[in-house]
């Protein structure tokens, strides 16, 4: 049919597609996607990012992106924001504060259209931005979407480390490879006194990584500029703090 | 049908039904249920917790609970911890880090199952945690379950305001009263000199309450206590400390 063709041509003109995930909320993945994508884009790649959290749609807050898509021959010509193209199901809600109630059959279907609808282009890498949990998100991105990898975020507590190896226990049944782990809020280091606090315990990083035998890639301590550039639409890498972003 | 009739003397026997939900992930849903829960046993009411959320069950792990439940004439008998009954399809799964890859209508199934086959017996509460997003789980507890209310859970900062606002979208249309919302993570306070850092911003409880107009229930400080309490499996309020849990 002709969506399959139009998925073929674009996934011959995206060299990387990779998910990233947690299984549990919360722990940065949002933040991980948009920083990721800035870093990618500072040292000269070309890089997209399709939003696939449909019920929790961030991306767009992110990059303080307000406008709507338009359309072209019935494609989708994403968004580009800092040079970065961007594609999310929350673009197509009317007011940002209004819900997506679909059940999952509908979910899927948006995915994959958003996916195979939309203009990328040539890119070297479209990262998909997954919602928490192993349900159905996760499985039609894992089954219909040609993946590459699928990077892990975790914090250091023991709730994020087993949701962490649930949504790990998804992608392995799924054969989609882990390409590492980010651990994400390390430690607040106080700015009074530099000392650091592990808020949300320690380890976790390292656990994940020994659990299923692959690299660690990077420990990102919560840092309150990192939230305020989540809040006010401009992610911190372009706010000339260098994200530890040795994932490339 | 019988499971009709099983449902009415559930729903009979229990006083109140309360869902809690944010939207947003990661934002201490579970943390909140388990010491409310706790403090509603401490002053005195019988209390129940269903653990909604499936591909990501934190309430085992939050309270400890190691042994899977017994079933008696195809009734689940809920494990009882700290006098508090507690449901969870995390006991369903025989490796804690197993995920449940199941799509939709088997997460909603699943859910009414958990909800009129488990043998509550008389409570004054019982405490629904959902997972976040407004999917399937969301929608489900909204329609098949006899709720009383739902409890809405923030963090201060923008993107947590944006995911509460659709999760209370969706209550609206499902026609669950909104209780009130709770903030958490409103501050953290540095043990060395007692200054106040707002590391998730300020104010997302105050815009929840004004934006729906109900009433803003406390405020909760980011204590590292609250988040060993956590991962050791015995919920704070439990130790000493007081949660503000004016909710009641
Ligand atoms: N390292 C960090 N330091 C401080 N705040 C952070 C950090 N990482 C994420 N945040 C904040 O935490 C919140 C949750 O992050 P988000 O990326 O939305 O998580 P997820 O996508 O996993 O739900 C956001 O407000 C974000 O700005
Ligand atoms: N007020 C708080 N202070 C410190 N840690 C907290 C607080 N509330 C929640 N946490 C921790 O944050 C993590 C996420 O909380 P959780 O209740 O699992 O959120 P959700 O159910 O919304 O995903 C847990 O590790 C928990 O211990």
């Amino acid at each position: 049919s002709s969506s399959l063709k139009k998925e073929k041509s674009n996934k011959e003109k995206i060299r990387n597609i990779i998910a990233v995930a947690s299984g549990k909320g919360g722990v940065g993945k949002s933040t991980i996607t948009s920083n990721l994508a800035a870093s990618f884009k500072k040292i000269g790649y070309s890089v997209g990012i399709l939003d696939a959290d449909i019920n929790g749609p961030n991306i767009p807050m992110m990059f303080g992106i307000k406008e709507r898509p338009e359309a072209i021959d019935e494609m989708i010509l994403p968004i580009e924001k800092y040079g970065i193209k961007i594609v999310s199901l929350g673009f197509l809600m009317e007011e940002e504060s209004n819900a997506i109630l679909w059940r999952g059959p509908l979910i899927s279907k948006a995915i994959t259209e958003l996916f195979e609808y939309s203009l990328w282009g040539e890119l070297d890498f479209l990262l998909v931005d997954l919602p928490p949990g192993t349900g159905d998100e996760t499985l039609t991105v894992g089954q219909s979407l040609p993946l590459d990898g699928v990077l892990i975020v975790t914090t250091p507590q023991d709730v994020s480390v087993v949701d962490a190896k649930r949504s790990a226990y998804a992608f392995n049944k799924l054969n989609v490879k882990i390409l590492g782990v980010v651990e994400n809020m390390s430690y607040f280091i106080c700015p009074e006194n530099e000392k650091e606090y592990d808020i949300f315990g320690s380890g976790g990083g390292e656990k994940i990584s020994k659990y299923l035998n692959i690299p660690l890639l990077g420990k990102i301590p919560i840092e309150i500029e990192i939230r305020k550039g989540g809040d006010i639409g401009e992610p911190i890498v372009f706010l000339n703090q260098d994200l530890k972003s040795s994932v490339e």
